[in-house]
């Protein structure tokens, strides 16, 4: 029942015995956040009828969940600790199709989460949309930052639209957003940034949280033109996806510096090649 | 002009949001299709540059062809993963250095050269259950190889591979706990 505590020369990252991830800690700056229920939970997908707008399902082009409370993957998770010097790392599983792996190699100045979502079950005839959220203890309020394409960051406020008075209906929906990079939260002494190796959906629904949209899989058309639900059950069962979340907690002031310089590192990571080799090393060099 | 496969692939796809699932199944697997090709006919670029930077001065270049492996992602990449000796040549497309932990899947246990012939650091990652039952692996990699490369700005590194013969003692510890 030992905790696992991930822990380089510059950041610390602690996971409870039941895989609970508890903290990440800047070792360098002794900034902390802490985190409740950080895990997979899923949005449930309005079916609708296909028709009005008010009715429209959840499909292809909407997110329009059922209830604005989604619901956690699993009650209970298994959690495997893994050190070396290179790497150590957290593998916890959820259930049989979400679980994540808490990345921290040796002199980095970040954590990574390894998330694998899917297939996702659907035989109970429920669409589901599966997010990873962050539920941490920054003081946020109702604002949360999004890239836009990669180019400017702009500052989101929950309910609310800087062009318009906003009518909230869609309160869940309503506050998303596309990440197509990085998502932050901050407050005066902290920033919280996540940086996605792919577009995703997100926002900041709660005080201090951030929740990213992974994978989803519906059984109805959003009859805005596809014409196919959103199933990808071509195999039979749906589709596995695997990809990285790169965590940085640094100061509001420094945090530009960090999460520009790892998205570099991310988006133009070094190109692997793969050669067999006849000779032995000495002939070879 | 053997990369425009590849960008016309991609300019479809982001001008369709091929991503978003806004599109019918058989129009994902054309899509995915068009990228699989425009891969490979970027590989024969790659193929093309390497043979004029990989050379030694005044020797012929190598008739090894450079491969990509597309499922490193989970832990696949069965042209090298039970090989005698390989290399891994790594390409750094920033104008900074960078350090980056690499991964490799692998059968059997390897020393890992960097480019001055010198051992290398590198440690044997068992892969995850979860990644062994993902529906279309077909790799029997039971590990990852990590090691740390260190590689120039706009340049790149060689790291050769060669398969431990006997039980070498392991010098580097690898504590899982449950």
């Amino acid at each position: 029942n030992e905790e696992c505590i991930l822990q380089n020369q510059n950041v610390r990252v602690e996971i409870d015995a039941q895989g609970n991830l508890g903290h990440i800690i800047n070792l360098k700056k002794s900034l902390a956040v802490e985190f409740h229920n950080q895990g997979f939970y899923w949005y449930q997908s309005f079916p609708g009828n296909n028709s009005r707008s008010e009715f429209q399902a959840s499909g292809a082009y909407i997110f329009r969940p059922v209830s604005a409370d989604p619901q956690p993957v699993s009650t209970t998770r298994t959690i495997t600790c893994i050190k070396a010097e290179n790497v150590q790392s957290a593998r916890i599983v959820f259930n049989d199709w979400a679980s994540q792996e808490i990345i921290l190699y040796d002199e980095a100045e970040y954590a990574e989460v390894e998330w694998t979502v899917g297939p996702i079950p659907v035989n109970d005839n429920i669409g589901k949309e599966i997010i990873l959220r962050y539920d941490t203890d920054v003081n946020s309020g109702n604002k949360f930052y999004t890239d836009a394409n990669g180019r400017e960051v702009l500052e989101r406020t929950r309910d609310y639209r800087p062009t318009w008075n906003y009518t909230v209906v869609e309160t869940v929906a309503g506050n998303y957003y596309p990440v197509n990079s990085r998502i932050w939260i901050k407050d005066q002494d902290k920033q919280f940034t996540i940086l996605t190796d792919r577009s995703e959906g997100g926002s900041s629904i709660h005080n201090g949280s951030v929740e990213l949209m992974l994978h989803r899989r519906m059984l109805y058309d959003d009859a805005l033109g596809v014409g196919e639900a959103l199933n990808e059950a071509a195999f039979g069962q749906g589709l596995v996806v695997r990809g990285r979340h790169v965590l940085f907690l640094e100061s509001p002031a420094a945090s530009a510096a960090y999460h520009r310089i790892g998205a570099q590192r991310m988006y133009m990571h070094p190109v692997a090649t793969y050669a067999l080799i006849p000779q032995s090393y000495p002939s070879y060099s | 002009n053997s990369i425009f496969y590849l960008s016309e692939a991609m300019g479809v796809a982001q001008h369709h949001d091929a991503v978003s699932g806004t599109e019918k199944q058989e129009v994902a697997f054309d899509y995915a299709q068009r990228l699989s090709q425009g891969l490979s006919s970027g590989n024969l670029v790659i193929n093309q540059a390497y043979s004029r930077l990989l050379p030694k001065a005044g020797q012929p270049p190598p008739s090894v062809p450079q491969l990509l492996c597309h499922l490193t992602n989970i832990s696949e990449c069965l042209t090298v993963q039970d090989q005698t000796r390989f290399t891994v040549t790594l390409w750094n497309p920033t104008i900074q250095p960078v350090l980056h932990h690499f991964r490799v899947p692998v059968t059997r246990a390897y020393t890992v050269r960097d480019p001055t012939g010198q051992p290398i650091l590198s440690e044997l990652i068992p892969v995850s259950d979860q990644t062994k039952k993902i529906p279309g692996r077909t790799s029997t990699a039971n590990n990852d190889l990590v090691f740390r490369a260190s590689l120039p700005a706009l340049g790149f590194n060689t790291y050769y591979f060669e398969a431990k013969t006997e039980e070498e003692p392991a010098k580097a510890q690898v504590k899982i706990t449950h």
